[in-house]
């Protein structure tokens, strides 16, 4: 219920003043989410993949990652999309340790990392924060996620 | 930069002491419409002006806000159960980078709009157009980060958002021979990528975790057609039957955990 506790927090004049926020008195409170803003949605791409090969080409270290508890955007959904890049397999699948257990596991291809994390749903950083961590340090490292 | 001093949080109400800088305030990404876009910079704990800068969405779309990464993810504060306190977050990510956190697009949380109609007309190309004009400009406020290893982060819908933000990124360096947004690459999680591939994994992982009935598995593979516009009726029916009578009061976003009553 996480959530309940920012409307709570960031709805306080005290906290939207020291945080410089909402000066124009918006006419509506603070949420999590804007409801109209996702009904009224216009432009969506149907796929993002076209846009992944572009930016490999241009050199960017991407890493996705999966979550693989989510049933909303789930691990599978996201393996399936990448498995049609075609991408070339660097390092084959290993699993990835955090202590000494098993963190998730991970493939390294030829211009992107995928990594799922164990147990971890959607916000994956909110279920497995040590997990996520382990993964943000390698990403920003540009090193592959620990064997061991 | 003098907006940057103006912009610093000397602290947040029921904060506990942090080693680290904060700032937080609007940068006008449209003139015309009077959007604006809210952001919240935590600095790094240690020598942020050796660390990298990390900019962190979230999906939704419309749930790119602060309740989510910066406060229940990665950000250095979780709020208390009451909303009166904050506690450190152990893991936080600005231990390894400066994490700069916004609300966007205009409608989101502290994010606004002169022109109500935007509310009404955002989209993905808008959204990227004006996350790409809020950073040039954010730039000018905080000149320090011009140059800096640059990384974007999110997860969910996000996996629209940071991909196309990035593509921007790149073609705006491609036509300018001093690029000062030094983008090094992107990291997304449970990333919406593509509605045909997503689709069907999505189902798949519904059976092969035992959510749904094999019959109602064949149903949708039956009537669903993932590369069409719309779905048709046939189609919501079989999925709505397993939303509302086998999934079961779970919280979708992390099948084993209980969910929020």
């Amino acid at each position: 219920c996480t959530e309940n506790y920012a409307e709570k927090y960031y709805n306080r004049p005290d906290v939207q003043k020291a945080l410089h926020a909402n000066t124009t008195g918006i006419p509506y409170k603070w949420t999590a989410c804007s409801d109209v803003l996702l009904k009224y949605w216009t432009d969506s791409e149907n796929s993002i993949l076209p846009t992944y090969k572009n930016l490999i080409e241009a050199g960017l270290r991407i890493w996705v990652f999966s979550g693989d508890t989510d049933s909303v955007v789930p691990v599978t959904a996201t393996r399936f999309s990448l498995s049609h890049l075609n991408l070339k397999i660097k390092t084959r699948w290993y699993p990835w340790y955090s202590g000494r257990q098993v963190g998730g596991w991970t493939e390294v291809y030829d211009g992107l990392t995928f990594a799922t994390v164990r147990g971890a749903g959607h916000e994956v950083p909110l279920f497995q924060p040590k997990r996520a961590f382990i993964l943000f340090r390698s990403f920003l490292a540009g090193k592959e996620l620990p064997k061991s | 930069p003098k907006q940057r001093e103006i912009d610093r949080i000397s602290v947040l109400p029921g904060q506990p002491p942090v080693p680290f800088n904060q700032f937080s305030g609007y940068v006008t990404v449209n003139e015309q419409d009077g959007r604006a876009l809210f952001y919240w910079l935590t600095e790094a704990t240690t020598f942020p002006e050796k660390k990298p800068l990390v900019l962190w969405l979230n999906g939704g779309p419309g749930c790119s806000s602060v309740a989510y990464g910066a406060s229940e993810e990665i950000g250095p504060f979780r709020i208390n159960r009451t909303g009166q306190s904050l506690y450190r977050n152990k893991y936080s990510w600005n231990t390894e980078a400066n994490i700069l956190f916004l609300e966007s697009p205009a409608g989101v949380g502290f994010s606004y709009t002169n022109t109500s109609s935007n509310l009404k007309d955002s989209g993905d190309k808008r959204t990227a157009q004006d996350a790409l004009v809020f950073l040039l400009r954010w730039m000018s406020r905080f000149p320090e980060y011009k140059y800096r290893e640059f990384y974007i982060a999110g997860e969910s819908y996000a996996g629209h958002y940071v991909p196309q933000l990035a593509k921007r990124i790149v073609d705006y360096n491609k036509a300018n021979s001093h690029p000062i947004l030094n983008l090094k690459g992107f990291i997304v999680g449970n990333a919406v990528t593509d509605n045909y591939y997503d689709s069907i994994g999505t189902v798949t992982f519904w059976w092969t975790h035992s959510m749904i009935s094999d019959q109602t598995y064949q149903s949708i593979l039956k009537h669903c057609n993932f590369s069409a516009e719309e779905a048709s009726k046939h189609c919501d029916n079989a999925v709505s039957y397993a939303m509302n009578h086998e999934f079961g009061d779970i919280d979708q976003y992390s099948i084993y955990t209980p969910s929020c009553m």
